[in-house]
């Protein structure tokens, strides 16, 4: 464990506790798109297949747990909470995101470190991860007006990437054998995505104005 | 090995 990782880790959990407290405070999931807490959910899921078979570290399998807990709650709390469901505006949210999971597998299929189940679930669940936040900037270009939490809930997201970016480089230099291109590159694409979204989240907090995303 | 590599990451 080194620190760039352990920010990252505790950047993710952030993001993931400001928009439950989000939903659970307020009871609105305005702004958030549906779809891709469902596909966090789906990354989780198939990259945490390893939760009760490795023991790697308490602090790894709580954080696993937490990470299931809280993105399947959310994906409940949007689609059955009698009061939250009523903020979701599935007319906005309109991202084919099945066309995103389809050429993940495929690809992991195709690209990965061992032609294992595991080994394939994990790669799928890297690059499914690097695309899952397309619904939600979709969204956001749409809906123009972003509330702070969902500002503060996405710019998170996309730093916890950038941290784990600085570890793997940390990594690479640190500890021998360390190599993962598969998890580089789909990382790297992943913050790449956040990009625009960072400069327009930095201007807005530099000239102190609301964030608005260009059309 | 490299082969039964744990991810020990989150």
């Amino acid at each position: 464990m080194n620190i760039f990782r352990f920010a990252g880790d505790m950047t993710h959990l952030a993001s993931v506790l400001v928009l439950l407290l989000k939903i659970h405070t307020i009871k609105s999931c305005a702004g958030i798109s549906l779809k891709t807490q469902e596909l966090y959910a789906l990354v989780f899921a198939t990259r945490y297949l390893d939760l009760f078979t490795d023991y790697i570290s308490l602090y790894n399998t709580l954080m696993k747990l937490i990470f299931l807990g809280s993105s399947f709650s959310i994906v409940w709390y949007i689609r059955y909470h009698k009061i939250v469901r009523r903020s979701y505006d599935k007319d906005q949210d309109t991202f084919r995101h099945y066309f995103l999971v389809l050429p993940c597998l495929l690809l992991a299929l195709l690209i990965n470190e061992k032609f294992t189940f595991r080994e394939v679930m994990w790669t799928f669940s890297l690059y499914l991860e690097a695309v899952a936040i397309l619904p939600q900037l979709v969204l956001l270009q749409r809906t123009r007006n972003i509330d702070n939490l969902t500002g503060q809930y996405v710019f998170l997201l996309g730093a916890y990437r950038a941290l784990y970016i600085l570890n793997w480089i940390y990594r690479y230099f640190t500890e021998p054998h360390y190599v993962h291109w598969i998890t580089w590159i789909s990382g790297l694409v992943q913050t790449l995505l956040y990009a625009d979204f960072f400069y327009y989240y930095f201007q807005s907090w530099k000239n102190n104005v609301k964030l608005e995303l260009p059309a | 090995t490299v082969d039964d590599y744990i991810h020990d990451e989150l």
